[in-house]
């Protein structure tokens, strides 16, 4: 399974339709202070299922949605899609292409998506079962956490060991 | 169940002892179940870590670089027995200087077999290992928008245009 | 005592306003006691971080870069009220891209005539405002010693060999 | 008042006396990672009467003598002095130089020096009060922590905004 392209549209930093597209290689995300950057690696962890606006760094998850600034209005809606390429058949749907998406209003109405048919968070999570994809995966290593295994306690670092294995 | 749990911690084990020492170098870790718990499945989990040179000691007593290592080794060494198809790193060269930053680059690049990288930084030295470089700006206020660059004609140019 | 305590959250809080526009190039910024609580002794303190053209937020959706920056706005403005005679800084440079560096290295400048200042870090930008610069290495294992460099001579030399 | 010279001896990676020198400007540190940068501002903290083990990233006291390593043998005894030039008499004390130090040994005694004077911790602390020097003041910002006040609940900030102010 290879991770072909991250779509965000509305979410945080990203008010326009943007896509970074990906490869099997090292893909790098560069650029100034502020740009945007750990933004994207947020967006991956909320299309995947993360139920904390915490740990998105928001106080509440309407945080995800384009607050406006002094050139532009704020969003009406938050949209991260994820397109993956699944001629490995890892995941078990017929699909070559898997697409995985989430949506957030400013109503506080939200959804997810799986090739573009609304589903459950349930079956977004039962899809990557066992894939190593997820949010309790170690997929995704945030800014300043890589060394969260050695600040924790045997106990907690026992819990996060067992999450992703 | 706790033989599956067994069977993963014993291969993340054994990796880390190799790991830590491509990584540093020399110098011995490991990873340790609590002995005091007789139930596996309760045990806390402790790391040692030896750096080549060095007395064992409190791993708290270690550098931020020499931490930042040893969290990298543990990573990828529960990446080895529990394979993910993609990784995103954000930043996490922050603490490496550059010898280290390049012993960085080189276990990721190892890991292609299994995984596609996604890397955030400001190093211009990890930057060089990249297939692919995206830039993100920030021209029109609070407004991120992507560059993208293909590697092989611009690298210089991108790394500089959005340091 | 609560004079005390309000002219010196007062001071802290007006350098703080102006730091932050100064770092930030714009923007605003303010300290603000907790309005619900009755005894200004008591009180909370919260911060409010608006950088240039963005809108006001929690400071927790800020970047690790903006908020380096922001907590050395602060910092520099709890000195000019409250000022040290020197000043030790380990590695605050990391988060900070070149331009935000060269602003770090500006306001340190700007904070000699009240303060020495001794900074760690890896930074090569950082190295360049050194009057002094001094390595440490560890050619015997586990042995820390100081090479000591005057910057005007060898500043590059000493810069890469430590490295 | 001017820190001349910080002398570290048997203190974490520095069994062997080592001395830096500070004029009044911009003194940068460098080295490679666990070279030993970072336990030079541990010695600052440690002779200005730092109490908390964890605070300097051990254990316990005895962390701060030096440990041996493949080439040495353990030291007895870490000591660490910080020298000022007191001819602005900042310091209410007579002499125009001033060396305040802490002895740690292994055998658990520990002591602080005025002038080479043996005194109490509580004489350090007189000394320097309203100097802006001392373990609760902001002189020394360690690594990974320049951000403490940001991360902090208001009512964490404002007990370390007390503490300094
Ligand atoms: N909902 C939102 N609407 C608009 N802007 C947002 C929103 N959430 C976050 N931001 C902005 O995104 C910016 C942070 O972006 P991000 O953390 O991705 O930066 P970065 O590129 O990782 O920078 P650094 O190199 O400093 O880590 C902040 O300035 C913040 O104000
Ligand atoms: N009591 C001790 N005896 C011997 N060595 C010690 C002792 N305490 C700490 N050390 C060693 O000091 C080293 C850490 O030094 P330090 O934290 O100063 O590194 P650093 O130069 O700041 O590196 P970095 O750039 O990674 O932050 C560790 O390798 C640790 O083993
Ligand atoms: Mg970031
Ligand atoms: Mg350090």
């Amino acid at each position: 399974m290879i991770l072909k392209k991250v779509i965000l549209s509305g979410f945080k930093s990203f008010p326009d339709k943007t896509e970074f597209d990906f490869d099997a290689g090292i893909t790098c995300i560069v650029g100034p202070n502020g740009c945007g950057k750990s933004n994207v690696v947020d967006a991956v962890k909320w299309v995947l299922g993360e139920q904390s606006a915490k740990s998105l760094r928001g106080d509440q998850m309407m945080d995800m949605i384009f607050n406006g600034s002094s050139s532009r209005k704020s969003s009406g809606c938050a949209q991260v899609d994820l397109i993956f390429d699944n001629s490995d058949r890892t995941l078990a749907v017929e699909q070559l292409e898997v697409a995985v998406s989430r949506r957030l209003f400013r109503s506080g109405e939200s959804e997810y998506l799986l090739n573009l048919q609304p589903c459950r968070l349930k079956d977004v999570r039962e899809l990557f079962l066992d894939t190593g994809v997820g949010v309790d995966a170690y997929s995704v290593i945030e800014q300043g956490r890589v060394d969260i295994l050695l600040k924790s306690n045997p106990q907690e670092r026992r819990l996060i060991f067992e999450e992703a294995a | 169940s706790r033989e599956r749990f067994a069977a993963i911690f014993q291969q993340v084990r054994d990796h880390f002892q190799q790991m830590f020492r491509k990584l540093f170098g020399g110098g011995k870790a490991d990873l340790v179940l609590d002995p005091t718990c007789p139930d596996i499945l309760e045990a806390g989990i402790e790391i040692l870590a030896k750096p080549p040179g060095k007395e064992l000691q409190a791993i708290s007593l270690m550098s931020g670089g020499e931490k930042t290592m040893t969290a990298i080794a543990l990573l990828m060494s529960i990446f080895r027995a529990k394979p993910s198809p993609f990784v995103f790193l954000d930043e996490v060269d922050a603490a490496l200087d550059e010898a280290n930053n390049e012993r960085f680059n080189a276990i990721v690049r190892e890991f292609l077999d299994q995984s596609q990288f996604i890397i955030i930084t400001h190093s211009k030295r990890t930057m060089q290992v990249a297939g692919t470089l995206y830039g993100i700006t920030m021209q029109e206020p609070g407004v991120s928008r992507r560059v993208s660059v293909r590697f092989e004609q611009n690298r210089d140019e991108v790394a500089s245009a959005v340091a």
